[in-house]
């Protein structure tokens, strides 16, 4: 028996629409840690890790683990149903190949049950080691979207440069040329318009920018965005979920041959 | 001429 109940669920909502593009099918784990996926895009160059914590529920009850498979565009035609003040329950009975999803409004005047069928899939799981990263940048999450949106209507990727300056954002096409700089800046009135830089040695490295743009859907669910950057290691893109955990992005990099 | 890195080469499968 599973059941979870999220007051925010809006959250829950944003989740769905910052992935649902980049994975078709996804298996969603639930343990008494948490409600968690991991998930491959179908050509194996992204992946998402999405971790949502027990403690964040008003409620959570999940008897043993379990492993939904979900299509997600499905899921999120049934999430859009709900509106953005709605307390959500995710149900499930063990074995069952159905998920229940209920949303309450605020005043409790209207209830709503929508049932989703389960799928079978076979992913395929990654283990991702702990490790040091050279370069960490923390930035405004909308600033960061904006320099993938404007970049991807000039080239296909973007070179991403951190040294003690700041990070550059870099693209070529066939019309020219753009490199965008933000410099370190921890002076602001609010931390989260703050732009800092944790730089052990500096770092440059080349991502396709269809699947920056496609991180950037997650904007919405943080103010900020975490990038770290390592020589020999995928980039992960990371948004913080309020207090309940996170949307994590892995990209490899494009390198040259 | 820019290659695109499959993210299994970087982690473990299991």
């Amino acid at each position: 028996m599973l059941e979870l109940r999220l007051v925010q669920g809006s959250l829950l909502k944003k989740v769905l629409e910052s992935i649902k593009d980049l994975v078709n099918d996804a298996n969603f784990d639930c343990s008494s840690s948490g409600f968690s996926l991991q998930a491959m895009d179908s050509s194996h160059v992204a992946l998402v890790a999405l971790l949502l914590r027990s403690e964040g529920f008003e409620h959570y009850r999940c008897d043993r683990n379990m492993s939904m498979g979900m299509n997600l565009g499905n899921m999120s035609k049934m999430l859009r149903c709900a509106g953005n003040d709605d307390i959500i329950t995710i149900k499930a009975d063990d074995g069952s190949d159905t998920v229940t999803f209920m949303f309450e409004s605020p005043t409790q005047d209207k209830i709503s049950d929508f049932e989703m069928k389960l799928m079978d899939i076979d992913s395929e799981h990654l283990g991702i080691p702990e490790a040091e990263y050279q370069s960490i940048v923390t930035m405004p999450s909308a600033e960061f979207a904006r320099i993938c949106k404007d970049l991807s209507g000039i080239g296909d990727t973007v070179v991403i440069s951190v040294t003690k300056e700041g990070v550059k954002f870099s693209t070529r096409g066939d019309i020219g040329t753009a490199n965008i700089v933000c410099r370190q800046n921890t002076t602001v009135d609010k931390p989260e318009e703050a732009t800092v830089i944790n730089m052990s040695e500096p770092v440059s490295l080349t991502f396709a920018l269809r699947y920056m743009n496609s991180f950037t859907k997650a904007t919405t669910l943080s103010n900020t965005v975490t990038i770290s950057l390592s020589s020999e290691l995928p980039v992960v893109v990371e948004y913080k979920i309020a207090e309940m955990g996170y949307i994590r992005f892995y990209l490899a990099p494009k390198i040259e041959e | 001429c820019i290659e695109q890195i499959d993210l299994g080469s970087y982690f473990m499968r299991f």
